[in-house]
């Protein structure tokens, strides 16, 4: 039996028991979005809300759909209203060379549900296919005329550089610093690595991520990607610990 | 609900699941 406590800033909900971690899980946020105040909207309502379901469009105003929450993604009143790829957009301000404020195009097609659902609708096999939601962003952000990602790069970007000020922002909502000094202390997490030769164990890695380092590069490196535009991660892997996902 | 919070709290959400 699992018991979940939810934690967001000052407010705690703790759900009842359930079998399932899940519902566990599930329960505790409904509690919290109580106490928050907030009004959970089912899909049918949000669809309402949100004009033509994307079954509905027709195949260009897909594309376009794609496009316009691309380019969302990389507004600054998006990033800076806890957006959850707030680390990679942050990561992208400190990059430096031509891949300054860009993020790995395969980011946003497996982080962003929004983007998800979108290649999903255009062609379903995204769903199971990493490599082809990757090629469906790719080529909506590279017909973009906002967006830049190079011909044959794996990167995304947008044409007008993100100001100071938003990148100052960025990395004080990252860090909780108000410099840009990314003074926060070196950490480490476990990994498996499976190697794609059965003739080769499978071993448990342990990576050390310094105070300057983005967790995409540092695996970069352990897998031997050239850099972390290389790297294609899973949706959550279902019974395993939140968020867990296969690299 | 979840996907709620983590669309607006995300890594501020965290969640504490426990074997009782």
């Amino acid at each position: 039996n699992f018991q979940c406590c939810l934690k967001i800033d000052e407010i705690s909900a703790t759900s009842d028991v359930f079998i399932r971690k899940k519902d566990a899980e599930q329960h505790a946020a409904k509690l919290a979005l109580e106490k928050l105040g907030i009004q959970p909207v089912d899909d049918a309502t949000a669809s309402k809300q949100e004009g033509k379901n994307s079954r509905d469009l027709t195949e260009e105003e897909k594309w376009q759909a794609l496009k316009d929450r691309l380019c969302t993604t990389f507004s600054e009143k998006f990033l800076l209203s806890n957006c959850p790829l707030v680390a990679h957009f942050t990561a992208a301000v400190q990059r430096k060379g031509v891949n300054y404020g860009k993020v790995p195009a395969a980011v946003l097609s497996a982080y962003d549900n929004k983007i998800v659902s979108l290649c999903k609708s255009i062609n379903k096999n995204s769903g199971k296919d990493l490599a082809l939601s990757l090629q469906l962003v790719l080529r909506a952000a590279k017909s973009c005329s906002l967006l830049d990602s190079p011909s044959d790069s794996l990167w995304i970007g947008k044409k007008e550089p993100f100001s100071e000020e938003t990148k100052e922002e960025l990395i004080k909502k990252f860090t909780g610093k108000e410099n840009d000094a990314m003074e926060i202390e070196s950490c480490s997490f476990q990994a498996v690595y499976i190697p794609c030769s059965s003739e080769k164990s499978v071993e448990s890695l342990t990576m050390r991520i310094g105070p300057q380092e983005h967790f995409m590069d540092v695996m970069a490196y352990h897998l031997g990607a050239g850099d972390s535009s290389h790297i294609l991660m899973s949706r959550t892997l279902k019974k395993a610990p939140l968020e867990s996902r296969l690299y | 609900p979840k996907s709620i919070i983590n669309k607006k709290y995300g890594s501020k959400a965290q969640y504490i699941t426990t074997d009782v």
